[in-house]
Order: structure tokens, then C-alpha cells, then sequence
């Protein structure tokens, strides 16, 4: 039976900006009209995460994705600078 | 594996490296042996010999602080980010920092300092992150069994890509 995709939570969702901005995000981007195109790179920023770490690459924020966004890990960004 | 944009490596055999603070998780000899086991994985399999100093400016700079420390990059609490570390280069080229808001042990309780360490140094080596899951180099911590424990293949071969080959030299 279909099933009602579930709702990643305001906190999930802060904490998916946070991580993708801390590891998938270039460097330089500090005023506004780049904010604005860094959030416009959201899915841009979650499929490249999900690809590097071999999730289906959906460009949604899911569950499985959210618990590697939770693992702890290394503070070096996962594309080189 | 991967490497940084440049392939940032360091141009000397001997490289020096200083602790400047430690975590009181454990004691100061136990962290000394663990960071030179972790160094000691790379100087099996690349032509590189690592020496610690307690004075001046070593080549890799390491410390154990949490939240601010002295980058642009303030650790998070326990948790999240575990340890950081610069690539190659002069200044602060190779320095290493851990968290100190993580509880770090030599065991599979807790964070297991060789395993990160080891990591961290790989970033100082030159190493990028992994996709390869069995890869030191891979970004999430995963405890593995440290008796014993080597170099996996995908790092010793991306390491082995800026140095060379120990035994073939």
C-alpha cells in the first residue's frame, strides 16, 4: 500500500543546512547575494553528499541521510578546497 | 583515496611533530605512544620518519582543546566533529587538533584516539577523504580492532601515490 513519505523534522532540517554548509559548501561564499545562491544549492549540496557516501542519491532529505549527517566524523570538508 | 587540489606533500623525510596540549583522558605517556603509533603507520609504508619535539615549532602542531582554539574552525562539543587537521604546508601546513569535549580512550569505548589520530595524520600527509567505507580516510568515525592494526590498502596506496614506497627506496 502507498505510504505517506515521512517529514524530516525543523531540527533534521537545520541540521542537514548546517552539515552540508560545514562540509559541502565551497569556500567564499560570505555575502548575501551568495547566501541566497548557496540556498538555492541546497539539493545540489545533499545529492553530492549522498552520492559521497553511497546513499541513494534523491536530493531529499531522509532518514538514512540524516544518521550520517548524525555519525561522528572528521572536520575536514568531504570536497577539496 | 584522494589527495588535495596541488597535491600538498611535504618535501622533507624527517618531519617533526609537537603536542602542545593534551587531554586529561589519558595519561601524557599513553597519548605520546598513540600519536607515534599513528605515525609509525605511515613511515611503514612511505620513506617519511616523524619525531616528537617539546619545544619550539614542530612541522605538525597538535593539541587537544574543545570549542574555540585558535582557528576559524571552533569544535561543536561531544559529538559531531571529532578532529581536524591542515594539509601539508609551512605555518600551520600538517597542524592537528582534536577535540577535547570527546571522551578519548585507547579502547572501542569512547572515541579510539589511534584511529582518529591516524586520520588526521593522514590529512597532514596529504590525504583527502575517501568514499572507500573500509578506508581510514573515509569521514565518519567507525571503531575497528587497533591490535595490530595496518594502513588499509586505499591508504596506503594513496599515500604511497605522494611519497613513494618505503621498501623501494
Amino acid at each position: 500500500a502507498p505510504t505517506t513519505a515521512p517529514t524530516m523534522s525543523p531540527e533534521d532540517q537545520d541540521l542537514a543546512e548546517g552539515y552540508l554548509s560545514q562540509f559541502y559548501a565551497d569556500v567564499g561564499m560570505t555575502n548575501s547575494t551568495l547566501r541566497r545562491i548557496r540556498n538555492n544549492s541546497f539539493t545540489q549540496d545533499l545529492q553530492a553528499m549522498q552520492a559521497f557516501f553511497g546513499l541513494e542519491v534523491t536530493g531529499t532529505l531522509d532518514k538514512e541521510t540524516v544518521d550520517v549527517m548524525k555519525a561522528p566524523r572528521c572536520g575536514v570538508s568531504d570536497i577539496s578546497r | 583515496y584522494g589527495h588535495f587540489p596541488g597535491r600538498p606533500k611535504w618535501t622533507k623525510r624527517l618531519i617533526t611533530y609537537r603536542i602542545t596540549r593534551y587531554t586529561p583522558d589519558l595519561a601524557q605517556r599513553q597519548v605520546d605512544t598513540t600519536i607515534a603509533q599513528a605515525f609509525q603507520l605511515y613511515s611503514d609504508v612511505i620513506p617519511l620518519d616523524f619525531k616528537q619535539v617539546t619545544s619550539g615549532t614542530a612541522d605538525i602542531m597538535i593539541l587537544f582543546q574543545s570549542r574555540y582554539h585558535g582557528d576559524f574552525y571552533p569544535f561543536d562539543g561531544a559529538g559531531g566533529v571529532l578532529a581536524h587537521a591542515n594539509s601539508p604546508g609551512q605555518g600551520q601546513g600538517g597542524d592537528t587538533h582534536f577535540d577535547d569535549d570527546e571522551s578519548w580512550t585507547l579502547t572501542q569505548r569512547g572515541v579510539n584516539l589511534l584511529l582518529v589520530a591516524a586520520h588526521e595524520f593522514g590529512h597532514a600527509l596529504g590525504l583527502d577523504h575517501s568514499r572507500d567505507r573500509r578506508a581510514l580516510m573515509y569521514p565518519t568515525y567507525q571503531y575497528v580492532n587497533t591490535n595490530g592494526y595496518r594502513l588499509p590498502d586505499d591508504d596506503r596506496r594513496g599515500v604511497q601515490a605522494l611519497y613513494g614506497s618505503r621498501t623501494t627506496v
